[in-house]
């Protein structure tokens, strides 16, 4: 964070800005689902904030190592560990001593005490990772109160029951919370949202039917399309950018050719020494310099500088290699891959540097055409600012979304590559009490973190206002006006299944002219209209309901985005939209149709006035394709001449239906 | 010693009293495993705030039982999520 809300727009030394205009937060609660927190972190310090909110009914609960009235403060609020659906569905007894971790709200994994700095931390001046990275440490809403809900215990890669999820929710509900931050996911394929065993999604149900938005994270399963997660219309799903900002780390072939890859390398140069590439001699097939199987029988690796390449964009490569090449002598790995967005330190300061393939190419050809290669590897610097572009990350989850295709998901992105924030003293990859985490659980507390900020500005807000406020006003460029690429295989530009609306603004979604709102009817027709029984939507809301004669459509659920996953015959939607700007203000639309894809609004004009607030429109769609498509992507724009409301359009032209088209 | 977690799911509480809610799940549980002391020792959890419901350890012969009690929408078996 040290560099991640400057980026966004959200600078305290901006004169004007959203975070001023909300008190940096004060007298909001972010309530966290997590790892727990490591309450000595500086980023918890709650120097100059006044008295706990009047709502707040939750408490800070004791436990092993953790003493509430000591461990609590007027930052950290709250704090709860729920185990007991962990242990009852474990065998075996949970054994602290092997995988270490506390029977209480306090955090081993660091994770939640990440998310927790990213969405509502403290300033913290001077904070860095070995010097990479140096700033100011803080959350979105600085003054904003945290309560942690320790639910993930330490088991490999965090394991969180759903019994405990939804107990933390519920007690959520009830202790006052103003926003749910959920950095979880699960397995694909995804459960349905209300009769199956999606937790989140019915957890966030009722918080949402409260008036609390609950953001969360869209999962980890990119590029892939149909990987993103947490997909129920009620919740804000987060997707993960990198920022500008990005740690070159010089290497410098015998030739005098520096290459700049990318590394989190804090340690002592390694001056010009042997630089090899592992390559079987003869007639043997296998290839011995893939990073993830090197074979180093045939290669002088001690006291050299080792090149690989992997064709996979995870880190396990680098880690494998890492442990192959130091195991066999060598001081360095240059690894050559497909960028992972997923930087971090090797152990014990040995450099593993990434470069992508194309360079890693030039490094090869470099070492085949020279007797004696030679390679020196220089720390890591850190490059702040224009010349590093936004990309989505290889790893944040797509759309379409595999329940519901109509439902635009992920809703926004955020930034969550390379963040530097509190973390526990358990945590292998933390120096100074901060470490750099990467991943959707850390794009979903930005995302929380101006929420609360927005709930702080308009407190009569519901969570789908809020949600259209952040998607209809995003930036579909990086700040500076340049383009936003996908990673993947190949890169591409970013489109809103990598996306959403795009990048958060939060300085436009203070003020964003109109709102696409919803609320528990607009819900109740959308488990209609996918096919929900009366009965458990009756239980689930808790009021007798019964879905139309006529069954209602998916596409005219009120969202601020038109995703037509199925378009055949010409359709008409339906939407309506609230003024929350000026009362007298008059709306043109502006449409950006998809290519082959014709779209018309009626009203082409909306006139707001002191009794006209809410006005509905329709948009008529028709394709001129006459072939099974992929999507297309396009838009529509609601202007006054100030304000921007721009909803993404996806549509896919389907002649023949329900058709898997494998030719 | 098959027993596994479920998910008692009921939707939106029809009781402001969360001891009343939780009091209710009790004996619905009870009028399956047939006494108040099982339902004890089985119940996880009650969820009484924001929503009604609760968490127990039963069979899946149970489970079935129980979701065919009125006012349950589903029951559903627990399960893990992970960090991202």
């Amino acid at each position: 964070t040290t560099r991640s809300w400057d980026y966004l727009g959200l600078s305290p030394s901006s004169p004007t800005n959203l975070l001023h205009d909300t008190n940096l937060g004060d007298g909001i609660v972010i309530g966290l689902l997590d790892t727990g927190i490591w309450p000595e972190s500086k980023v918890f310090n709650d120097e100059g904030l006044g008295p706990i909110p009047n709502q707040w009914k939750g408490q800070c609960v004791s436990g092993e190592s953790f003493n509430a009235s000591a461990d609590c403060n007027k930052k950290l609020i709250g704090a709860k560990w729920y185990i007991d659906g962990f242990l009852a569905e474990n065998k075996q007894p949970f054994n602290t001593t092997d995988s270490p971790d506390f029977l209480s709200p306090r955090d081993v994994f660091g994770h939640g005490t990440h998310t927790s700095t990213i969405a509502g931390g403290s300033f913290v001046y001077n904070a860095s990772y070995r010097g990479l990275g140096l700033g100011s440490v803080r959350g979105g809403a600085p003054r904003a109160r945290l309560a942690m809900y320790k639910v993930c215990w330490n088991v490999p890669r965090g394991q969180c029951s759903s019994a405990d999820i939804l107990k933390a929710f519920d007690d959520a509900i009830h202790d006052g919370v103003d926003v749910i931050s959920v950095s979880l996911g699960t397995q694909l394929p995804l459960f349905s949202e209300v009769d199956d065993r999606d937790t989140i999604s019915i957890g966030s149900f009722h918080a949402v039917a409260k008036g609390i938005p609950v953001v969360c994270g869209a999962a980890n399963e990119g590029p892939s399309a149909y990987t993103v997660e947490n997909t129920a219309p009620w919740i804000l799903t987060v997707a993960a950018t990198t920022i500008d900002r990005s740690f070159p780390t010089p290497i410098t072939l015998g030739n005098n050719l520096t290459i700049l890859g990318q590394a989190i390398f804090a340690g002592k140069e390694v001056g010009f020494t042997g630089l090899v590439y592992p390559e079987n001699p003869g007639l043997i097939p296998s290839l011995a310099g893939v990073c993830e199987s090197l074979l180093l029988n045939n290669t002088p690796v001690a006291g050299n500088v080792v090149l690989c390449f992997t064709t996979v964009a995870s880190r396990t490569p680098v880690a494998t290699a890492v442990s192959s090449v130091r195991a066999a002598g060598g001081v360095g790995v240059i690894v050559a891959k497909s960028p992972g967005d997923v930087l971090g330190p090797c152990s014990n300061e040995f450099p593993c540097i990434e470069v992508d393939y194309e360079l890693g190419t030039q490094i090869l050809f470099y070492i085949r055409s020279t007797r004696s290669p030679t390679v020196k590897l220089s720390p890591s610097a850190t490059l702040v600012g224009k010349p590093i572009s936004t990309k989505v990350a290889t790893f944040s989850s797509r759309g379409p979304n595999s329940i519901a295709p109509a439902i635009l998901k992920p809703d926004i992105a955020a930034p969550g590559v390379s963040i530097l924030a509190g973390s526990s003293p358990y945590d292998s990859f933390m120096d100074g009490g901060f470490a750099l985490h990467s991943g959707t659980s850390m794009a979903t507390p930005h995302v929380s973190g101006i929420v609360a900020l927005l709930k702080a500005l308009h407190s009569n807000w519901s969570p789908a206002a809020i949600r259209s406020a952040l998607v209809t006003t995003a930036w579909k460029t990086d700040p500076f006006g340049e383009p936003i690429f996908a990673e993947g295989s190949p890169q591409k530009v970013a489109n809103p299944f990598d996306y959403g609306g795009g990048l958060v603004n939060p300085n436009k979604a203070a003020d964003p002219g109109l709102i696409y709102d919803m609320g528990t009817e607009d819900y109740i027709k959308y488990l209609c209209a996918v096919g929900y029984n009366t009965s458990a939507i009756s239980q689930l809301v808790g009021q007798t309901t019964a879905c139309s004669m006529v069954k209602p459509s998916v596409l005219d659920v009120n969202l601020p985005s038109i995703t037509i996953p199925n378009l055949r015959e010409n359709i008409t939607l339906t939407r309506s939209v609230t003024n929350v700007g000026p009362v007298n203000s008059v709306y043109k639309a502006n449409i950006d149709p998809p290519p082959g894809i014709s779209v018309a609004v009626r009203p082409e004009t909306l006139v707001f006035n002191s009794t006209i607030k809410t006005i509905s429109f329709t948009v008529a769609v028709s394709t001129t394709h006459q072939v099974n498509t992929g999507y297309y992507f396009g838009s529509l724009t609601w202007t006054d001449g100030e304000h921007l409301v721009t909803s993404p359009i996806s549509v896919r032209t389907q002649i023949i239906q329900y058709y898997t088209d494998g030719n | 010693a098959n027993s596994k977690v479920h998910i008692v799911y009921m939707g939106e509480k029809h009781h402001h009293d969360p001891e009343v809610v939780t009091s209710l799940h009790h004996d619905m549980l009870a009028s399956v495993l047939g006494s108040k002391e099982a339902a004890y020792d089985s119940m996880v959890y009650s969820y009484k705030h924001g929503f009604s419901g609760f968490a127990a350890k039963v069979t899946e012969s149970q489970a079935q039982k129980i979701a065919e009690l009125p006012g349950v929408i589903r029951v559903m078996p627990s399960h893990f999520y992970s960090l991202q």
